[in-house]
C-alpha cells in the first residue's frame, strides 16, 4: 500500500542503499544501471500512485534532511555574518537518482522515459505547491532551487538523441516552472527567477528546436511581468521588490543582446503587462531589433527614411494582435467600420465606451480603461491600414477611414484614455519597418491635425517620457521625436507648453542638443 | 527614470554572448563557473 | 459561507498584494546564495601524480580564461600548447578552448585523421565538396625503433585533398 508507513519505511531503506552506492561505490556505470532495474522490477517507476508516493516520500526526506542540517547550522551560527549553508548532500543524491533512472531506465523508447520525467516533475510541484500553502511566510525555497539546479545542469545537459530528447526535457522544466510562478508561489519567487534565466535552461529553450520553445520563454517571462506589474505600476520598489526588478532587467538585457529577435517578435504581449508607467523596461523591449539590421543613425542629417530598404517590410509579431479585440466581441465590428469607407460616428463613439473597464475591475486594473484592449485595437486598426495601403489600386480612402479613427480617439478620449491610446501608438515605434513607419506618420499627424494644444502637448508628453528616462531608446521614437522637433511644418517651438516652467524650456533645449 | 544600466555588471558592448557566463539575476558580476561547454565526439582522439 | 467575515480574496487584489508582499519579502531572505548553484566540479587528473601538498592541488582559474589561450596561441609561444592542450586534456573546457584558438588561426580540423591541417598555400583545386593542395599538419611521429619515444611534429602534405565531409 503506497500509503502506509510500510512502504514510507521500504521507500527509505531503498533510498539509503542508493546513497552507498553513490558514496561508496563512487555511482559507477554499472552500480547505478542495475540499481535502477531493481527499482523498474519491483514495480516502482510505472508511473502510477506508488510511483507517485515513492517519488514524493524521496523529496520528503531529501528535503527534511536539507532544512534540519540548515536550523543545525543556523543554531551553532555565533553571528549573523556567518552564512547558514545547509547540507544538499540528500537532495545531490536525490537528483542524482532521478538523473539515473532518466539515464538508464530499461525500457529504451523515449517517450515511457519523458513520461516518468512529467510524472516526476508533476509530484516535485505538487509537493513545493503543499509545502508553500502549509509553510507560508517560511517556506524554504533553497532545497528546491539546488534539486532544480541538479536536474537542470544533468538532464539539460543529456546528450540529445535528438533534439526532440533535450527539447522535452525542457519543456518539461518550463510547464514546471509556470505551474510555480511567483503569483502563484510568491515565496518562491527568487529562486523561480533564478531557475528560468540559468545559463543551462533559458539559452536552450530559445535555441534547441528552432523557435519551438519562444512561447515557453514568453509565458514565463509575461507570468513574471504578471507579478510585478501592481508593484511597478505604482512604483513601489521597496527591497525586495526592487531587487526582483533589478534582476528582471538583468533577463531582459542578456535577451535583448543574445536573442533580440525574441523580444522583437513579441513586444505586443510584453507591452500588454509591463504597465505604462515602467518607461524605461518597456524601452529595453522597444529597442530590440534584429541582429542582422544596421541601424542608421537617427540624427543623421537629412536621413531619407522612406528610402531605407526595411522601411516596407512587416515586422514579425508572434504575438495575437486581435486576442483583446475577439474576446470583447469588438473584431468584426471593427473590421466592418473599416472597410465601409464611411464614418460612422456611432460605432466611434460606442467604441470609446467599449474601451472602459467595469468599475469593480477599475480598482485592480489600477486604471479605467481596458490597456489590452486600446493595443489591440490601435495595431490591428494599423495593421488593416498598411495592408490597404499596400494593396494595389487602393485609393487610400480606407486607410483615410483608420485615421479618422485615430483622430476621433485623440480628441473624444479623456486625459486618461488618451495617454493610453497615444502609448499604444508609441509602442510601435521601433526599429525599421512599416509599422513603425505607419505610426510614426499617425503620431506626427494627430499633431499636425488636432486643433487642441492639450493634444499636442500629451503627444509631446507621451514622446518625451520615453526620451529623458535612461537608455536604451527605440530607434523609431527617436526619428518620430527628431521630425516633429526639427520639421517646421509642425510648429514645434511656438508652442508654449515648451515653455511652461524653467526647467522644461531646459529640458528641451538639451534633447534637442542631444537629437542633433 | 530608470537607471543607468550599464550597472547592473553586464557587458553590453560585448561581443561574446552575455548568457554563457550570466550568473544570477542577483549578481553584479559574470559567473566564475566554465560556461557551458561540448566538444565534438570526433575531439575524442584515439 | 465563510460567515461574517467572507472570502479574504474578495477583499480585492489589494489584500493580495499585500500577501505577495510579505512572501517575497520572506523569500528575500532566503534567497539562493552563490553556493547553492556550485557543484564542486572535482578535478580528475587523466593519469594522477602525487605532487607535494606545497605544490597547487587544483586549477589556477586562467586556465579556464578564453583570453589566456588567446595569448598562448600567439606567435611567442608557438601552436604547440593548443595542440598539447586538444589532444593531452580531452573533453575538457581547455581543449574546448585550444580548438577554437586553432581554428582562428585558421587551422581546419579533419574529422576522419583527427589532424589539423592548415594551408601551406592556396588551393590548387577548389570545389564545393573538398579543396587540394599542400597542406601543413600536426602529426604524432610514431618511431620505426620502438625503443625511441614518438613525437609530434608538423610536416608538409603536398597533393592533399580535405573532403569538405570531414571537415569539423
Amino acid at each position: 500500500e503506497s500509503g502506509s508507513t510500510d512502504f514510507r519505511k521500504r521507500v527509505s531503506t531503498l533510498f539509503k542503499n542508493w546513497y552507498q552506492v553513490c558514496e561508496v561505490s563512487g555511482a559507477n556505470e554499472t552500480a547505478c544501471s542495475e540499481y535502477v532495474l531493481h527499482l523498474y522490477q519491483t514495480g516502482l517507476l510505472k508511473g502510477d500512485d506508488t510511483t507517485e508516493s515513492f517519488f514524493r516520500i524521496l523529496l520528503e526526506l531529501s528535503v527534511a534532511h536539507c532544512i534540519s542540517s540548515e536550523e543545525i547550522s543556523s543554531g551553532a551560527v555565533q553571528s549573523p555574518q556567518q552564512a547558514q549553508s545547509p547540507s544538499f548532500l540528500i537532495i545531490d543524491i536525490f537528483a542524482k537518482l532521478v538523473f539515473s533512472i532518466l539515464k538508464y531506465f530499461p525500457e529504451q523508447e523515449s517517450s515511457s522515459k519523458f513520461f516518468l520525467l512529467s510524472e516526476i516533475m508533476a509530484v516535485t510541484v505538487r509537493s513545493i505547491q503543499k509545502d508553500a500553502e502549509d509553510k507560508k511566510a517560511s517556506l524554504s525555497p533553497r532545497p528546491y532551487f539546488r534539486l532544480f539546479i541538479n536536474w537542470l545542469l544533468d538532464l539539460c545537459s543529456l546528450d540529445p538523441v535528438t533534439d526532440g530528447a533535450n527539447f522535452q526535457v525542457l519543456t518539461a522544466f518550463a510547464n514546471a516552472f509556470h505551474a510555480l510562478q511567483p503569483l502563484k508561489i510568491p515565496a518562491f519567487s527568487f529562486a523561480w527567477l533564478e531557475l528560468v534565466s540559468h545559463r543551462s535552461f533559458l539559452p536552450k529553450l530559445l535555441t534547441v528546436n528552432g523557435q519551438k520553445g519562444w512561447p515557453y520563454v514568453q509565458r514565463l517571462l509575461v507570468d513574471l511581468l504578471q507579478f510585478l506589474e501592481p508593484f511597478l505600476r505604482n512604483a513601489e520598489l521597496g527591497g525586495p521588490v526592487h531587487i526582483l526588478y533589478k534582476g528582471t532587467l538583468r533577463v531582459l538585457l542578456v535577451l535583448l543582446h543574445d536573442f533580440p529577435e525574441f523580444l522583437c517578435d513579441y513586444h505586443f504581449t510584453f507591452c500588454d503587462v509591463i504597465p505604462s508607467s515602467c518607461v524605461q523596461m518597456r524601452n529595453i523591449i522597444l529597442s530590440s531589433f534584429p541582429r542582422n539590421m544596421r541601424l542608421p543613425d537617427p540624427s543623421t542629417p537629412n536621413l531619407k527614411i522612406d528610402l531605407l530598404p526595411e522601411i516596407v517590410e512587416a515586422p514579425c509579431i508572434l504575438s495575437e494582435v486581435d486576442a483583446a479585440l475577439k474576446a470583447n466581441q469588438m473584431k468584426n465590428d471593427v473590421e466592418e467600420y473599416l472597410t465601409s469607407r464611411q464614418h460612422d460616428t456611432t460605432f466611434l463613439s460606442e467604441l470609446k465606451l467599449k474601451l472602459l473597464v467595469s468599475s469593480s475591475e477599475a480598482s485592480s486594473a489600477g486604471t479605467r480603461y481596458n490597456v489590452p484592449l486600446i493595443n489591440s485595437l490601435v495595431l490591428y486598426t494599423g495593421m488593416q491600414a498598411i495592408q490597404q495601403l499596400q494593396q494595389a489600386g487602393e485609393t487610400g480612402a480606407q486607410n483615410v477611414v483608420a485615421l479618422h479613427m485615430f483622430k476621433y480617439l485623440s480628441v473624444e478620449l479623456d486625459t486618461e484614455g488618451r495617454y493610453l491610446f497615444l502609448n499604444a501608438i508609441a509602442n510601435q515605434l521601433r526599429y525599421p519597418n512599416n509599422h513603425t513607419h505607419y505610426f510614426s506618420f499617425i503620431m506626427l499627424y494627430l499633431f499636425l491635425e488636432s486643433d487642441q494644444v492639450v493634444i499636442q502637448e500629451q503627444i509631446t508628453r507621451v514622446l518625451l517620457e520615453r526620451l529623458i528616462v535612461n537608455r536604451p531608446h527605440p530607434w523609431g521614437l527617436l526619428i518620430t521625436f527628431i521630425e516633429l522637433i526639427k520639421n517646421p511644418r509642425y510648429g514645434f517651438w511656438k508652442h508654449g507648453f515648451i515653455r511652461c516652467a524653467p526647467e522644461i524650456e531646459k529640458l528641451f533645449e538639451s534633447v534637442a542638443r542631444s537629437c542633433g | 527614470l530608470g537607471i543607468d544600466l550599464t550597472s547592473l555588471g553586464l557587458n553590453l558592448n560585448s561581443t561574446e554572448n552575455l548568457h554563457k557566463t550570466f550568473a544570477s539575476p542577483w549578481s553584479n558580476e559574470p559567473s566564475k563557473d566554465d560556461p557551458e561547454f561540448s566538444v565534438p565526439q570526433c575531439y575524442y582522439a584515439k | 459561507e465563510l460567515g461574517a467575515i467572507g472570502d479574504p480574496s474578495a477583499l480585492g487584489p489589494m489584500n493580495d498584494q499585500m500577501h505577495n508582499l510579505q512572501m517575497l519579502e520572506a523569500a528575500f531572505y532566503r534567497l539562493p546564495q552563490p553556493k547553492d548553484s556550485e557543484r564542486p566540479r572535482p578535478y580528475t587528473p587523466r593519469n594522477p601524480a602525487i605532487t607535494p601538498q606545497s605544490f597547487p592541488q587544483t586549477q589556477a582559474p586562467i586556465v579556464s580564461n578564453p583570453l589566456f589561450w588567446e595569448r598562448l596561441g600567439s606567435d611567442a609561444f608557438g601552436t604547440e600548447p593548443l595542440f598539447f592542450a586538444f589532444y593531452y586534456q580531452q573533453n575538457s573546457y581547455q581543449q574546448y578552448l585550444a580548438a577554437k584558438e586553432l581554428k582562428k588561426q585558421s587551422w581546419r580540423y579533419h574529422r576522419k585523421f583527427n589532424t589539423w591541417f592548415q594551408r601551406h598555400k592556396e588551393p590548387t583545386i577548389a570545389t564545393d565538396e573538398y579543396e587540394q593542395g599542400a597542406y601543413v599538419y600536426f602529426d604524432f611521429q610514431t618511431p620505426k625503433d620502438e625503443n625511441r619515444d614518438g613525437g609530434w611534429v608538423q610536416r608538409i602534405k603536398n597533393e592533399f585533398t580535405f573532403e569538405y565531409s570531414y571537415l569539423e
